[in-house]
């Protein structure tokens, strides 16, 4: 799975994701990626994409959680992240989300060993990172 | 900081032991020219749409990621995708699932989300759909590659293997450890 959020200049968040799902899957079964509000997410405050174990990843509406965490409990885009990814591993499931914020904060959690991950800044420096 | 793009390549096992420096290196480099696609979309004061779709096609289009090219087998040895995408400025929302011919479905996923009164299509119809949007449709072959082809064979035969130990009522202890996206 990939993923990007993107913020432009007039300050709109974008968040999408895109798949192959999951080997060896049967009957059409459909993981998190395409569902918004599980794998994808994005209102006027944050943006999220999320990889892992998809029917987790729908159970808890994971990137619409995020957003819902940021917009009733005020917690900030680190803190919702990494309580949504918690509550996946509570669960049984494992996997990452990436977030950005209207204000250029940025989240990149995860419950497993790693994640394929990068971000770049207003000023174009680029971050990459693989492992946890 | 500031930051105005996050990008991620999936999820999982990823360590140290099992990757070989030139695999990282090419993950990084991949990974650096999806963050600059997006960013020179964001730079020419694009929407974030745009920045979204250069910086996911350049994955999609590389066999490192599973989407796109690259994508896993299903159990019938086919790849099979599915993409979304949410622009947080007016909550419009667009996905495909179950696409087999679409070489970008984060393009089709946008076409849905811009050119369609629908949120997700699926299958045949989202095909359709993407051919009638002018999208590139490729034969399914185009997505086919051996690392993937040999994940699939590798899965089947420890699917066999777990088959053959449950029927002789032994412990179901192997794991099939392909659940990844």
């Amino acid at each position: 799975t990939v993923g990007a959020v993107a913020l432009d200049r007039e300050g709109n968040i974008t968040a999408g994701t895109s798949t192959g799902g999951m080997t060896n899957k049967r009957w059409n079964r459909i993981g998190d990626s395409p569902v918004i509000g599980a794998g994808t997410y994005a209102n006027a405050q944050v943006g999220i994409s999320g990889t892992g174990w998809g029917e987790f990843f729908i159970r808890s509406t994971a990137a619409r959680t995020v957003a819902a965490k940021m917009e009733y409990q005020h917690k900030d885009v680190k803190t919702a992240t990494q309580e949504v990814i918690a509550e996946i591993g509570k669960m049984g499931g494992d996997g990452g989300l990436i977030a950005l914020d209207k204000n250029g904060n940025i989240a990149m959690e995860m419950n497993t060993a790693g994640m394929y991950r990068g971000a770049i800044t207003d000023k174009g420096e680029i971050e990459v990172e693989i492992y946890k | 900081k500031k930051y105005v793009l996050v990008i991620h390549g999936g999820a999982g096992t990823i360590t140290k032991e099992n990757m070989t420096p030139e695999k990282e290196k090419a993950y990084k480099d991949k990974l650096t020219e999806a963050l600059k696609a997006g960013y020179a979309e964001i730079q020419k004061g694009k929407t974030s749409v745009d920045a979204v779709q250069s910086a996911i096609v350049v994955m999609e289009n590389s066999p490192l990621f599973n989407a796109g090219k690259g994508a896993v087998f299903t159990h019938e040895g086919r790849n099979e995708l599915d993409a979304s995408v949410m622009y947080g400025k007016n909550k419009s929302a667009g996905a495909v699932a179950g696409v087999h011919t679409i070489k970008n479905p984060i393009k089709a996923a946008i076409a849905v989300m811009q050119k369609s009164e629908h949120v997700m299509l699926s299958g045949k119809g989202a095909e359709e759909f993407a051919k009638e949007q002018k999208l590139e449709i490729v034969d399914p072959k185009y997505f086919w590659t051996q690392d993937r082809w040999n994940g699939l064979q590798k899965a089947l035969e420890k699917e066999k293997l777990k088959k053959a130990i449950s029927q002789n009522k032994k412990s179901d202890y192997l794991e099939i450890d392909q659940k990844f996206g």
